[in-house]
């Protein structure tokens, strides 16, 4: 564990924890993905399998269980309670897309063929694309309310955390490479890379998130 | 064995 990787976990955590209070307080979801949520549980679903496998520490068993946790409620919270103010035609990206581009790479370059190594990888590529729904959706309406501007700018934050976590991991580790997570982090973090720019240009100087 | 991957990250 190092600085970065614990403040990107912790970010994450924040990411999670934004968005939830969002949905309690103006008990709506309109603006938010539902089919971005729905990725982030199957990438959870897919990537936490492991909780049965193997024991690594108390903080990674219970961060995993919290990010199941949650995601599962983010999801229920959206198809139940909040249903109503959930614009299915404002959500229209075709996740097939996403699933399917995954599900090719995970099974093309596995660090190693057995089923939780596919799914593991399988989760990772997922991860990485599945912001894409929001930002669409952002795309498509031109705005987004302030808190849900930093749910997304905490998101994609962690992940740029967790790149120079592993910088850091590469000299401190003997040239530790996860060549998978490198990949899709930079493709995740580079994905945020228009909205980081709206977000520090208008966001953080008090306007609201509206494109140009 | 041996080869397993170890995913210590989240």
């Amino acid at each position: 564990m190092n600085i970065f990787r614990l403040s990107g976990d912790l970010l994450h955590l924040a990411s999670i924890f934004i968005l939830i209070a969002r949905l309690h307080q103006t008990k709506s979801c309109a603006g938010i993905s539902l089919k971005t949520q729905y990725l982030y549980l199957l990438v959870f679903a897919t990537r936490y399998l492991d909780l049965f496998l193997g024991f690594v520490s108390v903080y990674n068993t219970l961060m995993k269980i919290f990010f199941l946790a949650s995601s599962g409620y983010i999801v229920y919270l959206m198809y139940s309670p909040l249903k109503a103010s959930y614009d299915k035609s404002l959500d229209s990206f075709r996740v097939e897309y996403i699933i399917a581009f995954a599900a090719v790479v995970a099974l093309a370059f596995p660090h190693k063929y057995s089923v939780v190594e596919v799914l593991w990888s399988f989760s990772i590529y997922l991860e990485s694309l599945a912001i894409i729904p929001q930002l669409f959706q952002m795309t498509r309406t031109g705005e987004a309310d302030n808190i849900t501007s930093h749910y997304v700018f905490a998101l994609g934050g962690y992940r740029a955390l967790y790149m120079l976590n592993w910088f850091y991991r590469y000299y401190t580790e003997d040239n530790y490479v996860d060549y998978i997570s490198w990949i899709a982090g930079i493709v995740q973090t580079a994905l945020y890379g228009d909205f980081f720019y709206i977000y520090i240009t208008r966001v953080l100087k008090g306007k609201s998130f509206k494109l140009p | 064995d041996e080869d397993d991957v170890v995913h210590d990250e989240l």
